[in-house]
């Protein structure tokens, strides 16, 4: 399947050191895609500092698993805003 | 911005005001999610500013001509680029040749340069658009910090994408930013507040809730009703208004009569010549003379001047009608349209000029009636002060909000047509390093300037405090007494759906007296008013959340306005103040209420001391009307006699409820 750009977004961080929030996003996308390298491959971002999430590119069939994952408030497409 | 703040009475030439209190807002970092900063501009000069706040967090990231160590200074403390959500997602590779732009914070378009000018710039003497607008140009805040991250991308009108947004978010609030200024929007119909689709109101609520105030544009879809964007309750949402500034262009025809139409022109007078207006014999005669698809069968624009109509808000017809004229030999246009309030100077400094339909129409009545017409297009001049009124500009979009109309939106209204900033020079509307431009885009960053000097006087205000604070206490007319109109068809008095709580008054949001604060526990009440499920705003908070069972009332969120979108016989909702000013303080209620609607408040005297410093009460309304209305607008001030703590009232009477009159 086509891979797009997918926010997966957990709401309020669950930890204070960024780097165990970050390895938490890889863990989720590794538990998904099968492989470490898959998962840092399909990393686009991770929200670390102000809130939990990330950006990854995935199937729409992978989106809709990991959406299914506890901590996962929504997974949803990225979209486009424009200047005013 | 050479106009904006003496406009506004926060002029640098007075001794004592919010501008000088405030030391002109230094130490106050306000970040910038926007297309990029031109570092070479003079606003980004740190002459007098002192060291880098030492709690700054941030840096600026090399790239493409952008060297982070030497771009950057103690004015332009942050500078980050964020592309890699927009590249995962562009289908097409992103081409650099055919949409310049710069693999680092380095602004192509311009439009971040100009926000952050607005916001911050340090003042540069004797700026101006080619002679246009002159004057002495800063920011609202002119020792206020800036860091710029970088999200938007040229494709060709400016692109960002959500996931760029969100990290940017995610950064700011790491690096320190003591708020956030947005000039993005997104499409109408909106995404719910808990839907990071619209990465601005989740971005921003993690950084409300940190104590960082996020002020977007309401965007630029309007005049029509429901259009405005950015209407989460967290955030500060900033409507555009004119200044009191104009750019008359003289038009004198042969008859000698001299007609003022707008324009940025700055080249050189085009002497008396013939004016034509192109017309078909037929059925559709004035089918040829429409700017935007201008015909010249009966006659040659060659050394002439062409009169035509169009009926398009975009500027395209007149770039459209600009070039065709230019095209077949023309030498100027007079387009005739209705006022939009967005002006912009022609390709290859080619006069075009424009006038209304009226004024328009007196020009064509006067090229039937002559054999041989002629006209005279002279420079445009600067005309500030009286008698050029204050409009809400026709693109500036408007209330209520379509997701929750029971939240006031627009907020507020600043100042956003023909702003002069620095821009960049690929802009090609800039001349010397600066141009005149238009938008929600340039009204929010005037409001984020005085949100920064706001934050340096009251450090630990809440955003909502602050929004309290700028709400209350605006204007309702223009500066000088005289009242706002909002642009459209037809131009109207100006109402809480157009410009929020009114026109933004920075001396007296400095001391507003009482404020409407709101903490997490508010937004979650919004959240679970609004029906979103527990488990989204558990996580959205970082916490377990049982909405209470009833639900309550969106109209209880303690908003600085109230505003009932479907009023059927009476409701009582609640509001508390907190006093910020004398701590013994005496407030009286005094009610404005809506036409046919009856409004009490309870209990009607507020005393405050040194104990009692918040105080609620209760807002009963009803309604008297029996059928469905449209929207009635009144007030409720609370007055101690220095005062005028004020908000905005909007009823809607609904008996028949979720019903559409469209008759």
């Amino acid at each position: 399947g086509k891979s797009n750009v997918h926010i997966i977004y957990m709401g309020e961080r669950q930890s204070k050191d960024p780097e165990c929030v970050t390895e938490s996003h890889h863990e989720m996308l590794e538990l998904i895609l099968g492989s470490k390298e898959a998962a840092f491959k399909s990393m686009v971002y991770s929200y670390r500092h102000g809130f939990s999430g990330f950006a990854a590119r995935l199937t729409e069939s992978q989106a809709q698993k990991i959406a299914g994952l506890p901590g996962v408030v929504h997974v949803l497409e990225n979209r486009f805003h424009a200047l005013q | 911005t050479t106009r904006t703040w003496d406009y506004l009475h926060l002029s640098s030439h007075f001794p004592t005001n919010l501008l000088h209190e405030t030391n002109m807002g230094d130490g106050i970092i306000i970040g910038l999610l926007d297309t990029g900063v031109w570092p070479e501009s003079v606003v980004f000069n740190d002459e007098g500013l002192g060291p880098i706040p030492a709690r700054w967090k941030g840096h600026c990231q090399s790239g493409q001509l952008f060297n982070g160590t030497t771009d950057c200074n103690r004015k332009l403390i942050g500078a980050k680029f964020f592309i890699d959500g927009f590249l995962a997602e562009n289908i097409q590779p992103f081409n650099t040749t055919d949409n310049p732009d710069f693999m680092s914070p380095r602004d192509n378009i311009g439009h971040g340069t100009h926000t952050s000018t607005i916001a911050a710039g340090s003042f540069v003497a004797n700026a101006s658009y080619k002679g246009l607008a002159i004057g002495t140009l800063r920011g609202g805040a002119p020792k206020a910090r800036i860091a710029m991250y970088k999200v938007c991308w040229n494709v060709p009108m400016g692109m960002c994408s959500s996931a760029d947004i969100l990290k940017a978010f995610d950064e700011a609030i790491h690096d320190g930013v003591d708020l956030l200024s947005l000039s993005l929007g997104t499409q109408i119909p909106l995404f719910a507040e808990v839907d990071e689709r619209d990465g601005i109101s989740v971005g921003s609520f993690h950084a409300v809730t940190k104590g960082i105030p996020v002020i977007c544009a309401a965007a630029n879809d309007g005049p029509a009703a429901q259009t405005v964007h950015n209407t989460a309750p967290w955030i500060l949402t900033v409507a555009a208004t004119t200044l009191d500034r104009s750019l008359p262009t003289p038009i004198t025809l042969g008859n000698n009569k001299t007609i003022l139409g707008q324009a940025m022109y700055g080249g050189k007078e085009v002497g008396f010549t013939d004016l034509v207006y192109p017309e078909n014999p037929g059925l559709r005669p004035a089918l040829a003379g429409v700017c935007e698809s201008l015909s010249f069968n009966n006659t040659s624009p060659v050394g002439k001047v062409v009169l035509c109509f169009t009926a398009v808000i975009r500027r395209s017809a007149v770039t459209a009608a600009a070039s065709a004229v230019r095209a077949a030999g023309g030498v100027g246009v007079i387009v005739a349209r209705n006022p939009v309030d967005v002006l912009g100077p022609c390709a290859n400094d080619f006069p075009c000029v424009v006038v209304d339909y009226e004024l328009g129409t007196q020009i064509l009545f006067y090229i039937r009636s002559t054999r041989s017409p002629i006209v005279k297009i002279s420079p445009s001049q600067t005309l500030t002060g009286k008698p050029v009124a204050t409009k809400v500009a026709t693109f500036s979009s408007r209330g209520p909000s379509s997701i929750s109309p029971a939240i006031l939106k627009p907020d507020i209204a600043a100042p956003g047509v023909s702003i002069l900033a620095a821009s960049s020079p690929a802009d090609p509307f800039m001349d010397g390093g600066f141009a005149l431009h238009s938008g929600t885009s340039m009204a929010a960053p005037v409001v984020s300037g005085i949100v920064a000097l706001l934050k340096s006087l009251h450090p630990t205000w809440s955003p909502a405090a602050i929004r309290s604070a700028i709400v209350t206490t605006a204007w309702k007319t223009d500066p000088f007494g005289e009242p706002i109109f909002a642009e459209g068809s037809p131009r109207k008095l100006a109402n809480p759906f157009d410009y929020g709580g009114g026109l933004i008054n920075p001396h007296k949001a400095a001391e507003p007296g009482l404020i409407y604060d709101m903490d997490t526990q508010d937004y979650i009440l919004y959240m679970c008013s609004a029906g979103y499920n527990d488990s989204s705003i558990s996580q959205l908070v970082g916490d377990v959340i049982v909405c209470p069972n009833p639900k309550p009332s969106v109209l209880d969120v303690n908003l600085p306005s109230i505003t009932i979108p479907d009023l059927k016989t009476s409701v009582t909702l609640t509001r508390t103040v907190t006093n910020v000013g004398r701590v013994n303080s005496v407030y009286r209620a005094v009610v404005e209420p809506p036409f046919g609607v009856t409004v009490r408040v309870t209990p009607n005297v507020l005393v405050f001391n040194s104990t009692a410093t918040k105080i609620s009460f209760k807002v009963a309304v009803s309604t008297r009307h029996k059928v469905n209305t449209g929207y009635y607008f009144g007030s409720l001030s609370w007055i101690d006699g220095v005062h005028v703590v004020s908000s905005p009232i909007s009823v809607r009477t609904q008996i028949l409820q979720f019903y559409t009159d469209d008759n």
